[in-house]
């Protein structure tokens, strides 16, 4: 209640950095291996303007050595016992990074379904990844992530043919958590539809144009 | 620090519940979609002794009702924001069912690789059910829940033709954070590796046979 109440002081403060530096921020969110870091990494390697990246994870730097990997800047942010990324995190790193005017940070929140779902980073849009393995009712019976969430990626599209995922009834689900809710689906790994992703980054960079 | 304290010692007191009633119980834990259900509903479908289940979600009964599906009894908590199962709950369910003498109680933690790691149920053993699609560096990113753990079960090896996982990096990893953790390598779906998970049950529940 307190922790929160600070925390959205802080994402407040961070969102209005965010919007006068022109940098979009996006908070990706998801289970631990539904693919955030491939979709990045494949996501960075296809943009044509700059990209950088806030790392969460509770150790290691493996997944910001991927992102640097493409040759993109990526802050590692280790949480230890910590299980979620809050606003403090991510405006430390923020001046770290210093990012660019134009410049698209990706904040790859830590491996967890669960408790990011009540952490405001100041982002300008919540992007959660769902992997077609998971199971089609993942948004009921999680719903503060999906019902927080702008848009749903339902990754791993290749493995459908060999899982019992139904798509439909995934999406019914999450429009009935949250009638909002944008859907993409596509494989990080063949690149299937990364087309459309990419087209919904562009357009929340410049949604007048 | 006064919670962990706190729930050390109803773990404590459930412990002694269990053992006083020659109850086997085993926390699974995993990520969202690891396939927990999906493994006990095949598991107590092939025991031919008692089974109960203690079913921990956010929202819905759909995990409870589908174990219920199969004969066996099943509470379902509901934790609605809250992150894992503590030793709290599982006590109040454990005295809702009241298991006989000989049961093996299966407690199927919330899906989430990071809080569970650090709530002690009173369990006797701690199963961490990784599936292939999820990555073979687990391990490593969140070692708490892998060093808490006494067996790795390695679950949808059905699909290991179709994603990059590599089984003995993942082993070594998990061998690194826990030296004396076991392995076994399964699919909930095929029913491949069943055996040996009945037979690591069955040793656990009477170590002197
Ligand atoms: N088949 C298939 N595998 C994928 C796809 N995307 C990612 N993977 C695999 O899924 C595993 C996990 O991918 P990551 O990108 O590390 O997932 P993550 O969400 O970043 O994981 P954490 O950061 O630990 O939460 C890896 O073995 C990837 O190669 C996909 O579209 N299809
Ligand atoms: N291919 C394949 N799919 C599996 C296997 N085991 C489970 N699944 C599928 O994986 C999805 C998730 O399975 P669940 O049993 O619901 O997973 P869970 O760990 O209980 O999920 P939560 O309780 O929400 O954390 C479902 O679509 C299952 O059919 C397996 O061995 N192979
Ligand atoms: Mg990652
Ligand atoms: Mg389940
Ligand atoms: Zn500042
Ligand atoms: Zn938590």
């Amino acid at each position: 209640q307190d922790i929160l109440g600070r925390n959205d002081h802080m994402a407040a403060h961070n969102r209005e950095h965010f919007e006068r530096a022109d940098v979009l921020a996006l908070n990706l969110v998801s289970s631990p291996g539904s693919g955030k870091t491939t979709l990045l990494t494949r996501t960075i390697t296809a943009m044509e303007s700059p990209a950088m990246v806030i790392e969460g994870d509770q150790q290691t730097s493996l997944d910001a050595d991927r992102i640097r990997e493409t040759g993109a800047k990526a802050v590692q942010v280790n949480t230890g016992k910590g299980c979620h990324l809050d606003a403090d995190m991510v405006h430390r790193a923020l001046h770290d990074l210093d990012p660019d005017p134009g410049t698209t940070l990706f904040i790859e929140n830590v491996g967890n379904l669960v408790c990011p779902a009540g952490f405001d980073l100041g982002e300008a849009a919540r992007v959660v990844i769902l992997s077609v393995t998971e199971g089609d009712d993942k948004p009921l019976k999680y719903p503060d992530m999906f019902h927080s969430a702008d848009l749903m990626v339902l990754n791993k599209s290749d493995l459908l043919p060999y899982v019992p995922f139904d798509v439909d009834a995934c999406i019914t689900h999450a429009r009935r958590i949250n009638p909002g809710i944008e859907v993409l689906t596509l494989s990080a790994l063949s690149g299937a539809g990364m087309g459309g992703w990419l087209d919904w980054i562009a357009k929340r960079r410049a949604p007048q144009a």
